[in-house]
C-alpha cells in the first residue's frame, strides 16, 4: 500500500498491530523460566542471525536464549544483561529490514568488535 | 559498519548500474522518484551511478512490492516487523513488504502508527545491494531498526565510509545529497534555521 501523501492513509491504520507485539508479555522473565511464547522469541533471534537453527525451539529461558540477547543487546547499543527488560523488548518490536545481523557467524556490528574496528575475532575450523 | 561476508562488491567493470521496478507493480512517477533520490544518496559519495531502465529482466537492480511468500525463501510478515530486505552483491534483488503503508511524502508526525517513509528504508536496503551489512551506529542509515512514523534518509559518516571502503569516493567530490521536495531533513531544517541555506 504506497500513500502519495500521510493525509491520504486511513485512520484505522492508527490500530494495527504486528505479530512482535505478541513479546511485550515476556518482560520479566529471568533464566531457568519456562513460559509461553519464549519459543517465538527464539525463532525471532534464530531469523536475525542471534541463535542457531533448531527443529522446534522450547519455551525455556535456557542459556542459548541468554546469550543470544546479550549478543543483540551489544549491537543495539544496549545494556548486555542477557534478560528481558523494557528496552530489550521495545527494541525487539520495532519495525526492521529483513536482512539478519549476523550472518555466518560472521558481524561487524557491535558485537562482532570489541575494540574497534579490526577483523572480527572467530575462530574457525577448516574441514 | 559492517559488510556481507566475504566482503562481496560490485566488480570493477560494473560501476554505472541499473534499475527497474517490477512490471506487476504499476508505480507512480512520484513513488520513482523517491527511489532515485535514494539511489543519488549513494552516488554521491561513491563512483556509482544508477539509472532506470524498463526492462526488468535485464536491470542490475530489481525492485519490487510483494506480500507474503514471494518465491525467495524469505516471506513477508504483513504489517509492521520486517519491512524489506535486499540481497548482496551482485544479486541486485530488493524486495519490499507490499503490506506496509508506504508514505512517499508528507509530514509523518501526524501519520498513523503503522505508516512508513519509503525514502528511508529504499536508502537503506541500497546499502544492502551496494554490499553494506548492519551497522550499531544508531545515527547510521545502515542501523537494522526504523521507527515507524520517522524520516531518516541522510548518509551518516558510518555510511560513507563504509562504502568509500568498498568503492572509493565520488572521483568529483563527496557531492551534495540530494534533498527531498517533501519533508525537509534534520541537516535542512538546521541550515534553514541558521539562514544557510
Amino acid at each position: 500500500h504506497i500513500f502519495p501523501n500521510v493525509s491520504s492513509i486511513p485512520s484505522w491504520l492508527n490500530k494495527t498491530t504486528c505479530a512482535w507485539d505478541q513479546f511485550k508479555k515476556l518482560k520479566g522473565c529471568r533464566p531457568g523460566d519456562r513460559f509461553n511464547g519464549l519459543s517465538n522469541l527464539k525463532t525471532y533471534l534464530n531469523r536475525f542471525g542471534y541463535i542457531p537453527s533448531s527443529p522446534n525451539f522450547t519455551d525455556l529461558f535456557d542459556p542459548l536464549l541468554q546469550s543470544a540477547l546479550k549478543t543483540y543487546q551489544t549491537n543495539f547499543n544496549l545494556n548486555a544483561t542477557g534478560l528481558l527488560d523494557d528496552q530489550t523488548l521495545a527494541q525487539i518490536q520495532l519495525p526492521r529490514c529483513g536482512i539478519p545481523d549476523i550472518i555466518n557467524n560472521s558481524t561487524s556490528m557491535n558485537s562482532g568488535q570489541p575494540t574497534g574496528r579490526q577483523s572480527p575475532h572467530f575462530h574457525s575450523v577448516s574441514h | 559498519y559492517s559488510f556481507f561476508p566475504g566482503r562481496p562488491i560490485w566488480p570493477a567493470h560494473r560501476r554505472d548500474l541499473t534499475y527497474a521496478f517490477a512490471p506487476e507493480n504499476p508505480l507512480s512517477n512520484e513513488v520513482k522518484a523517491v527511489f532515485a533520490r535514494a539511489f543519488a544518496r549513494w552516488a554521491a559519495v561513491t563512483p556509482l551511478t544508477f539509472s532506470a531502465v524498463e526492462s526488468f529482466r535485464s536491470a542490475d537492480i530489481r525492485i519490487g512490492f510483494y506480500a507474503g511468500d514471494h518465491g525467495d525463501g524469505e516471506p513477508f510478515d504483513g504489517v509492521l516487523g520486517t519491512l524489506a530486505h535486499a540481497f548482496s552483491p551482485p544479486s541486485g534483488h530488493f524486495h519490499l513488504d507490499g503490506d506496509e503503508s508506504w508514505v512517499v511524502s508528507g509530514d509523518l508526525r501526524s501519520a498513523p502508527l503503522a505508516a512508513i517513509d519509503l525514502e528511508s528504508v529504499a536508502v537503506h536496503e541500497i546499502g544492502h545491494l551496494l554490499g553494506l551489512g548492519h551497522s550499531s551506529v544508531e545515527e547510521s542509515i545502515m542501523f537494522p531498526t526504523i521507527t515507524s512514523r520517522t524520516r531518516k534518509v541522510d548518509l551518516a559518516a558510518d555510511d560513507i565510509n563504509g562504502i568509500q571502503e568498498l568503492y572509493g569516493g565520488n572521483p568529483n567530490g563527496n557531492l551534495s545529497p540530494p534533498s527531498s521536495s517533501t519533508t525537509p531533513s534534520v541537516q535542512e531544517r538546521e541550515m534553514s534555521r541558521n539562514g544557510a541555506a
